[in-house]
């Protein structure tokens, strides 16, 4: 996080805003919500308060603005530039300009207002942007759907060194964004996707291709805005040039790179169980075609071509597979499977049936 | 394979990349305008050195040229405010 030049910060606690006028693009009443959401994202960390005011001079003036609006900063149109904010002080100072010009929407559609104006707020309290690609003051608009917005531990580190903590009696806490490198990183799920390697991390996958040594880092929002954070499991089915994701008791078929239409499914469409609510890992064997589902200590073994489970199963993975422990993240490649436990990733060799190799969890990431 | 999908970028318009770049940086880099950023001073032009902030700030490779990563991100949506200087 980084500070505005010359720490200015309101000298009180309780502020005022107002909302000047609204755009024809979304209803009232929803500009209103993602305007006060916005603003419950900086007071909940905070003991900042915020008070709407009518007709009279607020802390922070909230407008929807078109090309020159007399502040020397225009807007360009669509796109670009989304919108503005002024650091804290009188008159201008902590107002909100939002380019009028853009296609404004409460969902992952167009730009979310929401997300855009708590980004913004972060500049009416002082704050600049953040070099850290997770941050909600990272400058670059990034679509989050807002039921699953949490503020970032680094907004909220920032935040609370200018206005201290918030008075609850449990201090909140925010995600931190995955680096590669990092020894204590840890994988939700992990597939390959037409030869590239796809990690899933809370909202975010790392990935690798195998031509470039760096490790790109992307929202899942970016590509897939309909799919939650937090994928459980993932596998690539490469016959039919797609991969599956499940979350829960639910699944999403990728195909390509596109979500497949009529999804998500009850997992149960696989033949699993009622009592099976989630799936932990999976992966699929392209010369075999069968797919191994990992659910706490047992996995189940599904045949691609019979769209079926196989019978004798749910087996003990011990017994099969070793002592690899319960398996957050699994991935089928060459001809070997990479089953990952926490920071510890084992390879395996299905032919030999036995563990060939121990390796960190990011041992992939070139660091 | 594209390294940016789901879809693939239009094709580059090589003739607007200098524009784009310098606007960029003027806007957000707090490069002056109407400095002929092209000229050296201190060794090393001012555009290639807000160049190198601007690719330093987001995490790019540092490269001091508008390569394709760094094309990619001054075209990404964002917020007005620079993101060093006033």
């Amino acid at each position: 996080y980084v500070f505005t030049a010359g720490n200015p910060k309101w000298k009180r606690n309780n502020l005022t805003y107002r909302i000047l006028n609204y755009t024809p693009k979304m209803r009232k009443a929803d500009v209103d919500e993602a305007i006060r959401k916005a603003l419950s994202v900086w007071s909940n960390v905070t003991p900042l308060t915020f008070q709407r005011v009518e007709d009279k001079e607020a802390d922070i003036m909230i407008s929807f603005a078109y090309r020159d609006h007399r502040d020397n900063s225009p807007f360009d149109g669509p796109n670009g530039q989304l919108a503005h904010a002024f650091q804290p002080g009188e008159g201008i100072g902590g107002d909100v300009h939002i380019d009028e010009e853009e296609a404004w929407t409460k969902d992952g559609r167009g730009y979310n207002l929401f997300i855009v104006v708590a980004h913004e707020l972060g500049h009416s309290l002082g704050l600049s942007h953040s070099s850290d690609p997770g941050a909600l003051m990272y400058p670059a608009y990034s679509y989050t759907d807002p039921n699953e917005f949490l503020l970032p531990q680094d907004d909220i580190d920032g935040i609370q060194a200018i206005y201290g903590k918030s008075n609850a009696a449990v201090q909140p806490t925010g995600p931190i964004t995955p680096e590669a490198c990092d020894p204590n990183l840890t994988f939700d799920s992990i597939t390959t996707l037409r030869g590239e390697i796809f990690f899933f991390k809370g909202r975010y996958m790392l990935r690798k291709h195998p031509a470039r040594t760096e490790t790109e880092l992307n929202f899942i929002s970016l590509f897939w805005p309909t799919l939650p954070s937090g994928i459980q499991a993932a596998y690539e089915n490469i016959e039919k040039d797609e991969i599956l994701l499940f979350k829960e008791d639910k699944y999403w078929v990728v195909r390509g790179y596109d979500i497949a239409p009529g999804y998500p499914k009850p997992i149960y469409r696989l033949g699993f169980p009622k009592t099976v609510k989630r799936v932990n890992a999976a992966y699929s064997d392209e010369t075999t075609g069968k797919t191994y589902f990992f659910v706490a200590d047992r996995y189940w073994r599904y045949d691609e071509k019979k769209k079926s489970m196989d019978h004798g199963y749910p087996r003990k993975i011990v017994s099969d597979f070793g002592k690899i422990g319960r398996v957050d993240a699994a991935f089928w490649k060459d001809g070997y499977v990479y089953f990952f436990h926490g920071t510890t990733q084992f390879k395996f060799d299905p032919r030999a049936k036995q563990i060939v190799g121990q390796m960190e969890s990011i041992s992939w990431f070139n660091c | 394979v594209s390294s940016t999908f789901p879809v693939a970028p239009e094709t580059e318009d090589e003739g607007k990349t200098p524009q784009l770049v310098e606007s960029y940086l003027q806007n957000f880099y707090d490069l002056q305008r109407g400095s002929h950023p092209h000229l050296r001073s201190h060794g090393e032009n001012r555009l290639v050195a807000k160049l190198k902030e601007m690719q330093s700030f987001f995490g790019l490779q540092v490269t001091g040229k508008p390569d394709a990563d760094t094309l990619e991100m001054m075209k990404k949506p964002r917020c007005g405010v620079p993101d060093i200087g006033q």
